[in-house]
Order: structure tokens, then C-alpha cells, then sequence
């Protein structure tokens, strides 16, 4: 993927939501 | 310059703030970049998504801006 910071922010929005923050 | 985990934190933080008489937008926010981390849509797509989701704030559109690859970016309406 030619997004890394992107992917980054998501992977970071995941262990947020799954965190129910 | 790379942005890190705590840029990223730091943004999420500001979304959420922001949106604090609207949790919706923050879980619309974070569910996007749950589509997308799950590949089940592309950086045009996101950047599409979230231009509408921000609308009326280029602060967090500047932001999101700075998350993107060389050559996307969201234009701020003003």
C-alpha cells in the first residue's frame, strides 16, 4: 500500500474503536 | 517528515473534541479508517469520505491532510 502514514492512522483508529474510546 | 503513533493519538483526540456534542462523527470518522484498513475501500475513496464527514472544518482537514501520501490531498472549501 502506498499509504503508510493512512495505514498507520487506521491501524491506531482500530485500537481506538475496539477500545470503545 | 513521519508521523507517528502519538500524531495520530494527538489528531483522534482532536476529532473527537471537536465532535463532542456529535459522537457520531467521530465513530463515522473511525469507522472509515476501519474500511479502509480492512481494504474494503482505497485511499481515493477515504479521502472522499472524509471530505464530506469534515466539511466546514479545514483545521482537522489540514490534519487529515498531513496522513496522506505525496500527490492526495483534501482541498479545503472556504
Amino acid at each position: 500500500l502506498p499509504a503508510p502514514q493512512l495505514v498507520m492512522l487506521a491501524n491506531v483508529a482500530a485500537v481506538t474503536a475496539g477500545e470503545g474510546g | 517528515q513521519r508521523l507517528k503513533v502519538e500524531d495520530a493519538l494527538s489528531y483522534l483526540d482532536q476529532v473527537k473534541l471537536q465532535f463532542g456534542n456529535q459522537p457520531q462523527v467521530y465513530n463515522d470518522f473511525l469507522d472509515i479508517m476501519k474500511e479502509f484498513k480492512s481494504q474494503s475501500i482505497d485511499t481515493p475513496g477515504v479521502i472522499s469520505r472524509v471530505s464530506q464527514l469534515f466539511k466546514g472544518h479545514p483545521d482537522l482537514i489540514m490534519g487529515f491532510n498531513t496522513f496522506l501520501p505525496p500527490g492526495y490531498k483534501i482541498e479545503v472549501q472556504t
